[in-house]
């Protein structure tokens, strides 16, 4: 653990609580994703498996893995049921297909053993890398967004970032380089620099996220 | 460089 990788697991932590702490206090998910919610369900479903196979890292780290898993399962319930109306699939409109299946074929050629539990580990990480990609087409489409949804979105892109300095320290100290992760990571990363453009010259200034028509 | 043993982060 390095402090690059704990600023970022808490940046992850963070966006979570500000994505809760956003559809509780407006009573709304409007401007969500269910689709890249769902695949996140997805993403540490087929990653923490190993939370059942008895492999124990830390507690630390099986704390963190429950409280995703927990609270991802609980924000699809407060936006598929809770929050219903609020949702509006019409605008919800990218095809998660593109991005499942790619995944597993990409998990199903690159990845570390043959084993069904590495097999969905690789599928985790390549889906996750690219399941923001629904609610940033979302916002495409839209042109704007709640500040408090780019607040949002805004940690859970640093959360990616940090984890680039993270793998650095880690290739110095313990000379180990795990290269699913790291391509992955950049890609993922990569996808937000627009946003984070629009974030750092519009929102952090106190001006309404828009993009230009 | 070495790939870690098993898979630490989240």
């Amino acid at each position: 653990m390095n402090v690059f990788r704990l600023l970022g697991d808490l940046s992850h932590l963070a966006s979570i609580l500000i994505l809760l702490h956003k559809i509780q206090t407006t009573r709304s998910c409007r401007g969500i994703s269910f689709k890249t919610q769902a695949l996140y369900v997805v993403v540490f479903l087929t990653r923490y498996l190993d939370l059942f196979l008895g492999d124990w890292v830390s507690l630390y780290n099986t704390a963190m893995k429950l409280f995703f898993i927990g609270s991802s399962c609980y924000i699809l319930y407060l936006m598929k049921l809770r929050f219903r109306p609020t949702h509006d699939p019409a605008i919800d409109t990218f095809r998660v297909e593109y991005l499942v299946g790619p995944s597993l074929i990409l998990a199903l050629i690159f990845n570390y053993k043959y084993t069904l539990v590495e097999i969905l580990w690789a599928f985790s990480i390549y889906l996750e890398a690219v399941a923001i990609m629904p609610q940033l087409f979302m916002l495409q489409r839209t042109g704007e967004a709640e500040t408090i949804t780019t607040h949002y979105l805004a940690a859970l892109g640093a959360y990616r970032g940090l984890y680039i300095p993270n793998w650095i320290y880690r290739y110095f100290s313990d000379g180990t380089v795990d290269p699913i992760a790291v391509i992955a990571g950049l890609v993922q990363t990569g996808l937000y620099l627009d946003f984070f453009y629009v974030y750092f010259t519009r929102v952090l200034q106190g001006q309404k996220f828009e993009l230009p028509a | 460089f070495e790939v870690p043993e098993g898979h630490d982060e989240l």
